[in-house]
């Protein structure tokens, strides 16, 4: 794992809150807002299960500590978005908490139902782009959730060992967390694999 | 970029050296100003990548590293260089 240059973090006091919200007006065609609300649940609650890190969504955009939205090509923060495929989405460095999203792709919950080829993976999305939201920069580790990588219509939702480690080393650890409970998630996602 | 160019299994026709150093440049590896004639910063700047890839380390545009290339990924940089700024604002 590798910490952004200058190793910034959240600096509030443990057990850190962060309240996140998303931009109503800009949201994909591809998932109703219940759909992404809880794929974000989910992504979030991996983290918040291994650091002592608690995550509140807000109705409040503007004064929300993480910020998420769907946006295509040129949005106005000097990284244009490049259309379908290519860059999938980027988000800024701690403590700034902007999460954007290509709007241009076809993001998918469940590729049973999306058939489509080029179908990115929202929650896989979502996990990586939260990792970086907390400080963490792209990972060497091929299974790691921040390799920065992901090919269409695959999966990779769950924390390996070394994004942990990383988290962990910048946040300190959930004191429910257990190093065999996330080996057991590993172990029964390779199975499922 | 239209998806046709994003098989899984690209031909390495399909990328050729610029846009190979487009993609070194736009993830943090080649300094913007990098001319042709300094190959060997381009064979750095792909060790490099493919370093932090995971991949065979060989400095050459092989099939590997074509591959990975063409993927989808994030727009984040690998290689944050602490003069990065569009994604090293830090504070809000």
């Amino acid at each position: 794992y590798v910490y952004f240059p200058g190793r910034p973090r959240w600096t509030r006091d443990v057990p850190l809150k962060l309240t996140y919200a998303f931009s109503q007006e800009n949201l994909t065609p591809h998932l109703t807002p219940t759909e992404i609300r809880r794929v974000f649940r989910r992504a979030f609650g991996k983290w918040a299960s291994v650091i002592p890190v608690s995550f509140i969504e807000t109705e409040d955009y503007v004064v929300a500590d993480i910020k998420i939205g769907f946006f295509g090509g040129d949005h106005g923060d000097g990284e244009p978005f490049d259309g379908v495929l290519g860059v999938l989405a980027h988000t800024f460095s701690p403590e700034n908490g902007r999460l954007h999203l290509d709007k241009a792709e076809t993001w998918a919950v469940d590729f049973d139902k999306e058939k489509s080829t080029v179908a990115i993976d929202l929650e896989s999305v979502a996990v990586h782009e939260i990792g970086h939201v907390l400080g963490l920069g792209h990972s060497s580790v091929k299974d790691a959730a921040m390799y920065p990588t992901l090919k269409p219509r695959s999966k990779k939702v769950d924390l390996y060992i070394d994004d942990v480690d990383g988290v962990q080393s910048l946040y300190g650890t959930n004191p429910n967390f257990t190093l065999s409970g996330l080996l057991a998630s590993e172990t029964s996602t390779n199975l499922a694999d | 970029r239209n998806p046709s160019q994003f098989t899984i299994n690209p031909s390495p026709d399909v990328v050729n050296i610029s846009e190979i150093k487009r993609h070194l440049h736009r993830f943090g590896y080649l300094p913007r100003n990098n001319n042709d004639s300094d190959a060997v910063s381009f064979e750095q700047a792909l060790s490099r990548y493919q370093k932090n890839l995971g991949l065979p380390i060989t400095g050459k545009p092989d099939s590997d590293t074509l591959s990975h290339i063409l993927l989808p990924r994030c727009g984040f940089p690998d290689d944050v260089e602490p003069k990065t700024t569009a994604f090293h604002t830090g504070q809000k």
